[in-house]
């Protein structure tokens, strides 16, 4: 063998025609098996299912929901004064969390779930001074620019956006909540017929609307934290880092600006980590759409097998606008943290009724336009804690 | 749990971040 590899020589010719063809044909072929199958509804809508290897289709089967809720009454069961700390600081040692930065003394956490949405001691979480910072302790996932309507959720894998945000003329179930101080019966009509699908959404979203009621006023004060002098405060803060007039005219095109593009980023959150997250930037949170879903795991073992992942589980889209333009942010639920908590949101329910209630792609909508009578939402400034994960 | 950020913003916006880096809350990530 020795010997043939060295000696024998190398001849050089020409491919015949047919070769060269049946190399494209078979490129060709393996380009068309790449292709991702999409199906569609009558609509020409993309309908999500559950789409991965056998594993990820036994944990479809499993009860998520259920496991998940007892899960959360188990985690909820006030667990004795002096087994606290210790029972804690075990917890602490497996899953790595810093217990020089929580807020109070292991003793007066009640509970395991307490004990996970805790709160840190002022100043242990320093803000950058950049445009947008991190929502969250984790693990960046992912990030990038959205083309073509797509999200993508690992390398090769992609999820639509619209899913993801909301489709309103997929589902007939979709049901609109005013904000918990506003009247239903002062809802103008007009502001909710002319939402039609994330693309007009922008549009909305962007633009601002002049229906509000001095009563919707006084109500939306009611609802924030702090005096009216507070409240109009921050609003102004608000206002000025967004660089923003208080009233911004409606934007008329359905596509982002010129010059600007779409983009996204995958915060993870292990066990461990603090489970409160904080805005991000400077912004004013319009509307949210609460879809009710699956509560499959959210760990990258998980991302890198489902598809879909993030469009098929429980998650709140929280849409609204900044500096430049539209600004969304989706805390999704998982099965050990089926709970997603917004602190300016009372009447949010998440993890509650069935699943088969609600088909995927449909939401709960409210909007939040009486919570601030100047910039027609809830303003937000940078690293301003938002709300939470719960366990169950 | 995950945390998803979608946002309009200049081509020249650039994150500050990498796949699988770790970050807290008030780190930057983008600018």
């Amino acid at each position: 063998l020795a010997n043939a590899w060295k000696q024998t020589p190398t001849t050089w010719y020409p491919l015949p025609i047919a070769v060269g063809a049946l190399l494209l044909i078979a490129i060709q072929y393996r380009k068309r098996l790449g292709q991702k199958e999409v199906y569609v509804d009558e609509e020409g809508h993309e309908v999500v299912k559950l789409k991965g290897p056998w594993t990820v289709h036994v944990m479809g089967a499993l009860p998520l929901r259920n496991v998940s809720r007892v899960w959360g009454y188990v985690n909820s069961l006030e667990l004795p004064v002096w087994a606290r700390p210790a029972g804690f600081k075990v917890y602490a040692w497996i899953f790595g969390c810093n217990l020089d930065e929580v807020e109070k003394d292991l003793k007066e956490y009640a509970s395991l779930g307490d004990f996970f949405y805790r709160k840190l001691k002022d100043g242990t979480r320093p803000v950058a001074d950049v445009i947008l910072v991190s929502p969250a302790d984790g693990t960046v996932l992912h990030f990038g620019t959205i083309k073509g309507g797509r999200v993508e959720q690992i390398k090769g894998s992609t999820y639509s956006l619209d899913a993801l945000l909301g489709i309103e003329t997929r589902g007939t179930s979709r049901k609109e909540v005013m904000f918990a101080t506003r009247d239903m019966a002062e809802a103008d009509d007009k502001h909710f017929a002319d939402i039609n699908g994330i693309e007009y959404s922008l549009q909305e979203l962007l633009g601002t609307r002049a229906h509000n009621t001095p009563s919707e006023r006084t109500d939306a004060s009611v609802s924030q934290e702090g005096s009216l002098k507070d409240v109009v405060a921050h609003d102004a803060s608000v206002a000025s880092e967004m660089g923003a007039r208080p009233t911004l005219e409606r934007r008329k095109s359905l596509a982002v600006a010129p010059g600007n593009a779409l983009y996204f980023c995958v915060i993870y959150l292990a066990p461990g980590d603090y489970h409160r997250f904080h805005s991000p930037t400077a912004w004013v949170v319009e509307k949210r759409r609460h879809f009710v879903g699956d509560l499959f795991s959210v760990s990258p073992w998980m991302a890198k097998r489902l598809e879909n992942l993030f469009v098929l589980n429980e998650r709140v889209a929280l849409l609204g606008r900044w500096k430049f333009g539209f600004f969304g942010m989706v805390p999704v639920g998982a099965t050990n943290v089926g709970s997603i908590k917004i602190n300016f949101d009372k009447d949010l329910r998440t993890n509650v009724g069935s699943r088969r209630d609600h088909p995927l792609g449909t939401y709960t909508e409210a909007v939040y336009s009486a919570a601030s009578p100047i910039l027609d939402g809830q303003p937000l400034l940078k690293a301003q804690e938002m709300g939470g994960f719960c366990l169950g | 749990s995950t945390v998803v950020l979608v946002f309009e913003a200049p081509q020249d916006f650039q994150f500050l971040v990498k796949d699988g880096q770790k970050v807290r809350v008030g780190q930057p990530l983008g600018d």
